[in-house]
């Protein structure tokens, strides 16, 4: 896994074609509310591996 | 046919006989432990044709002297329903005998998807003539294999060989040792790698968690098979290492929502790698069996 991968996956998964221009003050005001950070939690979790199907 | 709704549909109707037999054979302890199935031959001796039987034939049917063999994996399932997957298909000669072989990897792929040891391997073996043709043609019976005996004795007898890998030699270790450096001799091993999140320019004030993961990655060599197996699939590329299972990364991104930012969980495919394994190049990747 590359940061370009994770970048290209993020962008797919977001639909979007660029990466959002945000300032140090977009990220500070912001407070993860319970329910999403529950969400994470519970992805962050399920360990189950995905077979992948080879080459 | 004369009805007013329906546009007359002309057709011909072909003969199709077929002789059907089932092969079981039982399973326990057939795939050892900690290997990987290569491939699974089904051996059938087929039977010589008495020569008068042979000369009527030819005058009866002179167009065709093949018949089609048909191998089905066959399904019971819990409800007594059952249901047939076609696994190989291939003509044979009606004068011809000896031994017969047909791939039927797929079927213990299938078996095997079951997860029931105990359960028997089904297999239904049709014969057909070739051409179906408007007379009930009845040649297909001259093709005969031998059957199977419960005593399991008879020569020619219905074979079913499993050709198999130890992964204990030819797969993957489980994660590397920390201790050991990786090099030339390494054994495929899944060695921990964390991509720092927090320093990459563009995550920068648009994911807030997680700040970094551990991806893993497979290193290491893969132990190749004896030549005698490579050399029956020569577009088999060699076994590498691989990510052989993979887990899904959870973030949690700042989006733009209603002209304000809000925190949202994205889950990204295939980030994290949880096994890898050794894999060839161009190797049959085994169809799910669908419930």
């Amino acid at each position: 896994v590359t940061e370009e991968q994770i970048l290209s996956s993020l962008l797919q998964q977001l639909h979007l074609s660029e990466v959002p221009v945000l300032d140090k003050s977009d990220a500070e005001e912001l407070v993860t509310p319970a329910h999403v950070r529950a969400q994470y939690m519970a992805l962050l979790r399920r360990r189950h591996g995905v077979r992948s199907r080879g080459k | 046919r004369f009805s007013q709704n329906f546009r007359e549909v002309a057709g011909r109707f072909l003969v199709s006989e077929a002789s059907t037999r089932l092969l079981v054979f039982s399973m326990e302890q057939r795939l050892p432990p900690n290997s990987e199935l290569v491939q699974a031959v089904l051996r059938l001796f087929q039977e010589p044709v008495p020569e008068a039987a042979l000369r009527r034939h030819a005058l009866l049917s002179p167009r065709s002297d093949r018949a089609r063999v048909t191998v089905e994996w066959l399904q019971i399932r819990d409800d007594g329903s059952n249901r047939t997957f076609l696994i190989d298909s291939r003509l044979v000669s009606v004068g011809e005998s000896g031994w017969k072989a047909f791939d039927v990897t797929e079927a213990v792929n299938f078996w095997q998807q079951l997860s029931r040891p105990r359960e028997p391997l089904l297999l239904k073996v049709s014969v057909q003539m070739e051409h179906l043709g408007p007379l009930a043609s009845s040649f297909y019976k001259l093709v005969r294999f031998a059957s199977q005996r419960p005593s399991g004795t008879r020569q020619g007898e219905p074979q079913l060989e499993l050709h198999t890998l130890d992964l204990r030699e030819f797969g993957a270790q489980g994660n590397c040792d920390p201790e050991a450096p990786v090099g030339e001799g390494t054994r495929c091993c899944r060695q921990e790698m964390y991509i720092d999140l927090q320093g990459t320019k563009w995550a920068e004030n648009w994911v807030l968690e997680p700040p970094g993961f551990l991806a893993y990655e497979c290193v290491g060599a893969c132990q190749q098979p004896p030549e005698a197996l490579t050399s029956k699939w020569p577009l088999l590329g060699p076994r590498q290492c691989i990510a052989s299972e993979t887990a899904s990364l959870p973030v949690i991104v700042s989006m733009e929502e209603g002209g304000r930012r809000r925190p949202q969980v994205v889950s990204l495919p295939n980030m994290r790698v949880q096994k890898c394994g050794c894999a060839s190049d161009g190797a049959p990747v085994p169809r799910k069996l669908e419930p």
